[in-house]
């Protein structure tokens, strides 16, 4: 028995409204193209975290569609189990009808309770999605509700406002310079190949290339724990006890850029954008994980990277683009 | 045409169990692994 639940968007920031049924009923949920489904908790679900969220009633909506199909999804320890139906998603005006999606019955844990979103909107390849079930991007190319195949994120660190995921289109208001292109190397997540790390032009990681996923549904940068600790150490910032690397705020001026090459091109990420300030405190954007890395090493491009990264997710092409934001 | 969402920025759910006091508790039972997001290694392979 699982006994929390979703602990990968602990530190998720951004979220969006979107609307199941007819009449409408609002959810608010994470555009996160690191899972595949869409899911958000029903009035089938009686677990305390569900009572705490906003839960879609299929009785009242008239276009619901119900399937006798079940949806389970493992999110770090705990996981979420439901059915899966069809019914009519709204997303940034579109009417995206037909559209298969899971609601939730059990979301075991306290963990779920706080947390500031109801569901989650996944944006990665169906290949990845749980029962097959068909995501909400591939439903609107499918329909022809959009011109273009593909999507595109731009994160703002202003507080309240600016962020946005733009489907169909790029707008080039949001970004300097022009898009570099960069292949998916395995179309599942947004996974891309990234050719090195530096600071000061000395590699500290990835020395041999090594695989890196496209994340808005992770909020830092996440890599193998022995090189995050190696960049930890270099930025003097240590673990508190609640597991955050904190760092004096004054480093921001002095510490240099961690240079990401991709596909030939160089991302630096200055100490301002990798230096996390809340008030008088900072920790670091960076995290370790731990993954059986026999395959390679991997890096997760979270929220912190794609704030200075306009990045489009061009599934017409299988590519990813970046811009500086 | 481009079909926009705004995202509005909220306080994580990190913050939200600090200011309850919950955080510490949950962390001295769990070690959050970001990793253990993504499917199995050969999900990886390229």
């Amino acid at each position: 028995e699982s006994t929390e639940s979703l602990e990968n968007y602990l530190d998720t920031e951004y979220f969006g409204t979107i609307s199941i049924g007819t009449p409408p009923q609002e959810f608010t949920v994470i555009f996160d193209t690191g899972s595949s489904n869409l899911w958000v908790p029903s009035t089938y679900c009686h677990s305390l975290a569900c009572a705490l969220h906003k839960r879609f009633n299929p009785e009242d909506s008239s276009t619901y569609q119900a399937t006798s199909k079940t949806l389970s999804i493992t999110y770090g320890t705990g996981s979420m189990t439901g059915i899966l139906g069809y019914d009519t998603v709204k997303v940034a005006g579109i009417e995206d009808t037909n559209q298969i999606f899971g609601l939730s019955k059990t979301e075991p844990g306290l963990f779920f309770l706080f947390a500031p979103f109801d569901g989650i909107l996944g944006l990665a390849y169906p290949s990845i999605s749980a029962s097959d079930a068909t995501p909400v991007f591939d439903n609107m190319w499918n329909e022809g509700l959009v011109s273009q195949d593909l999507f595109s994120v731009y994160l703002s660190s202003d507080e309240q406002k600016g962020s946005v995921v733009m489907f169909g289109g790029i707008d080039s208001s949001y970004y300097t310079g022009s898009l570099n292109w960069v292949p998916v190397s395995h179309e599942g997540y947004w996974q891309i190949t990234m050719d090195s790390i530096t600071i000061n032009g000395e590699t500290i990681a990835c020395a041999d290339s090594c695989q890196a996923v496209v994340d808005t549904g992770t909020s830092l940068l996440a890599g193998p724990t022995s090189a995050i600790s190696s960049i930890q150490s270099y930025i003097g910032a240590s673990e508190n006890l609640l597991g955050e690397g904190t760092i004096s705020c004054s480093a921001i001026d002095s510490l240099p850029d961690v240079v990401f090459t991709i596909n030939g091109v160089q991302y630096p990420l200055p100490a301002s954008a990798y230096i996390l300030q809340e008030d008088d405190d900072c920790i670091s954007g960076f995290e370790g994980m731990n993954l059986d890395t026999s395959t390679g090493e991997l890096w997760i491009l979270g929220d912190v990277f794609i704030r200075q990264y306009f990045t489009v997710f061009d599934r017409a092409n299988n590519q990813v683009g970046f811009a500086a934001a | 045409v481009v079909h926009k969402v705004p995202l509005v920025k909220k306080k994580s759910l990190r913050k939200n169990l600090i200011e309850k006091g919950l955080l510490q508790d949950y962390l001295k039972t769990h070690s959050p692994n970001p990793a253990s997001k993504y499917f199995p290694k050969d999900a990886f392979a390229s």
